[in-house]
């Protein structure tokens, strides 16, 4: 996690939006 | 073992000391998840943005999205109360969050806050603008940055013509406005250093 936006799990939330799913991460 | 997440896309900057680092973590991603949401949504409506490659585009949100949410939230941070609401519509002392650990990144996002709405830009200004700030050809790791390129130097041209007439008396509004980009990456830069101080371990 040395890239902060990777650190905040945001390309995660990112890519989900941009593809238009609304499903959450399941852990 | 940090007590405070000194963010306003949080709810509180008080931090449970008995949570775990991955559920304090948990918790302030749902409460920014939202509006990282928006500033995607907005992303798809920049005319030109959907037709860069998917690549580029997540690329261009994973570097700006902090710098569009500080343009967007520019509101929550009051310079004459001296105090910054954070989403929960709480809103606390300059001072206590300083106190708390926030410094130099506070008082440069108070500044710029203050400087950006003394601007007073209209809605579809600040909607250009924000534009201009994301799509950005000089982020790292584009693979069609002459892409970006074009779409940036669109953009910058519409919102120097939306400037010029909505303010023919006021030129420099428009270069103030460029001037506020280096700006943003600078306040962009002490948020990811920070981000770092903060990781959580897995």
């Amino acid at each position: 996690y040395s890239d902060p936006a990777s650190n905040l799990g945001l390309e995660d939330i990112i890519r989900k939006a941009l593809m238009g799913s609304v499903d959450d991460r399941q852990d | 073992n940090r007590m405070h997440l000194v963010c306003p896309m949080n709810t509180s900057p008080f931090v449970d000391p008995h949570k775990s680092g991955h559920a304090i973590w948990e918790e302030f991603s749902m409460s920014f998840t939202p509006a990282v949401r928006e500033v995607v949504e907005f992303a798809k409506r920049i005319p030109g943005f959907r037709e860069l490659s998917q690549h580029d585009q997540i690329s261009l949100l994973k570097a700006g999205t902090f710098e569009v949410l500080v343009v967007r939230f520019a509101s929550l941070f009051d310079v004459k109360e001296r105090t910054v609401t954070f989403l929960s519509g709480k809103k606390y002392s300059v001072e206590m969050l300083c106190s708390m650990g926030a410094g130099d990144l506070l008082n440069s996002m108070l500044d710029f806050s203050e400087k950006l709405r003394a601007l007073d830009l209209s809605e579809e200004e600040m909607s250009l603008f924000t534009a201009v700030v994301l799509v950005s050809a000089d982020r790292s790791g584009l693979e069609n940055s002459k892409s970006v390129e074009a779409l940036q130097e669109s953009l910058t041209r519409t919102l120097r013509s939306l400037i010029t007439q909505s303010h023919p008396n006021e030129s420099a509004i428009f270069t103030k406005l460029l001037l506020k980009l280096p700006e943003l990456r600078s306040l962009n830069n002490m948020h990811s250093e920070q981000l770092l101080a903060f990781k959580v371990q897995p």
